[in-house]
């Protein structure tokens, strides 16, 4: 009963209820969607990535995860209506259907099940992941600060206390050693997006220094069209611009790593806010906020798509 | 389950360099339990801190201080929690 057809898109949803929607999302669309599981999470959940491929082996590919931060919670909301947006569109837009033809598109919606869960029966603000550290009544490592990219640097914790702690070192977490497997087992990804809310930006490398990225002005161009399209539906303004730079520096971000692994089209995002709300959005704005964020989303696949590399 | 009742979310608009190294000093200190929702890190972009009921006096003024502007973004952060969970069953159960 709980069909693709009939599922709340602009609600805010308990784990099971996810993972259960992607089997009807599958069933739905046996042809482009597979549901894979990457490995499991510290407190032994399955990961699933969704997979829309018309065909081909290790084809060029699109990575896009959300909801690392587990507190961030449209971001999880976002990545669901997303997955039903590339699903239901696929056949019908001329763009997402010729992109489709040659290239993948990855989508993890629960970068962190164990967080997201965690956030939704015992602490609304919880951020991190829910390993126990060693010698610490503290539990959870930043998962965005875990990454083999500058680890350790500033802007990141040596506190297990703190919601920025880096953890013990490079891809200690599991949750964060699925990605890195999946995508360096892969070896052919064009692009690492991951979404996070909140404050309306959009980010490419580095974090870890403020030095520019080689493709700085370049991934700035990419993402100031991507802003362009997505300010155009509802007037939602983004800043863009490197990590270090339009925000901080933070050390062991995930699209630095990509990045200098070799994925040029590697952003990330910072959903909206209404200005009064921070991470508790009102469920009411899922779906124009999901919305406002495809248009850049396709926008970047589209870029990418048109060059190859 | 943790609950925030009387937390509050403040919102300060950054002015100045100062400011910026005022509120870092209060995000490096761990007394108050503070959460940043967002950092200090320039005056482009707000400040957002979480503050638990029992610190909502000393923080303010500590801000009132030092002449931080701020504003109270969320007043009780629990309400907003009850809203969005009492939101969350009437959409499991339809």
């Amino acid at each position: 009963e709980r069909s693709s057809k009939s599922f709340n898109f602009g609600a805010y949803h308990p784990l099971e209820t996810i993972y259960s929607w992607m089997d009807d999302l599958v069933a739905a669309h046996p042809n482009l969607v597979t549901k894979e599981q990457i490995g499991t999470s510290y407190e032994g959940r399955p990961m699933y990535v969704l997979k829309f491929s018309t065909g081909g082996d290790k084809r060029p590919a699109i990575w896009v995860d959300s909801g690392i931060h587990s507190r961030e919670w449209v971001s999880q909301a976002t990545g669901v209506w997303t997955a039903n947006k590339i699903a239901s569109d696929y056949g019908t837009d001329a763009s997402l259907t010729s992109l489709l033809k040659t290239m993948d598109i990855y989508l993890l919606i629960l970068a962190n099940p164990d967080g997201y869960v965690h956030s939704h029966t015992s602490n609304r603000m919880w951020r991190k992941t829910r390993s126990q550290n060693s010698g610490s009544t503290c539990r959870g490592v930043d998962p965005n600060r875990n990454w083999d990219a500058g680890f350790g640097g500033p802007g990141a914790s040596t506190n297990p206390c703190s919601d920025s702690y880096h953890g013990p070192s490079p891809h200690s977490e599991i949750e964060v050693k699925n990605v890195v497997n999946l995508v360096k087992n892969h070896g052919n990804f064009k692009s690492f997006i991951s979404i996070h809310a909140y404050s309306q930006l959009l980010m490419y490398p580095y974090g870890y220094t403020c030095k520019d990225a080689f493709h700085a002005a370049e991934l700035d161009s990419v993402g100031r069209s991507a802003v362009q399209k997505l300010s155009s539906l509802h007037g939602t303004t983004y800043k863009v611009g490197s990590i270090c730079k339009i925000i901080y520096q933070a050390s062991g971000g995930s699209i630095d790593w990509s990045y200098n692994l070799g994925i040029k089209y590697s952003f990330a995002f910072e959903l909206r806010d209404t200005g009064r709300y921070g991470f508790i959005l009102p469920a009411n704005q899922i779906i124009p906020t999901a919305s406002e964020t495809w248009l850049a989303l396709k926008d970047i696949m589209e870029y990418v798509h048109d060059h190859s590399y | 389950e943790k609950v925030f009742i009387g937390d509050q979310v403040i919102r300060v608009n950054v002015e100045s360099e100062e400011q910026i190294r005022l509120l870092r000093a209060l995000e490096q200190d761990t007394y108050w339990d503070l959460d940043f929702w967002l950092h200090p890190v320039n005056t482009e972009i707000p400040v957002d801190i979480r503050v638990p009921y029992s610190s909502l006096y000393a923080v303010k003024d500590y801000l009132r201080a030092h002449n931080i502007q701020f504003s109270v973004m969320i007043s009780n952060l629990q309400e907003l929690l009850d809203e969005e969970k009492a939101e969350m069953e009437e959409n499991n159960m339809m």
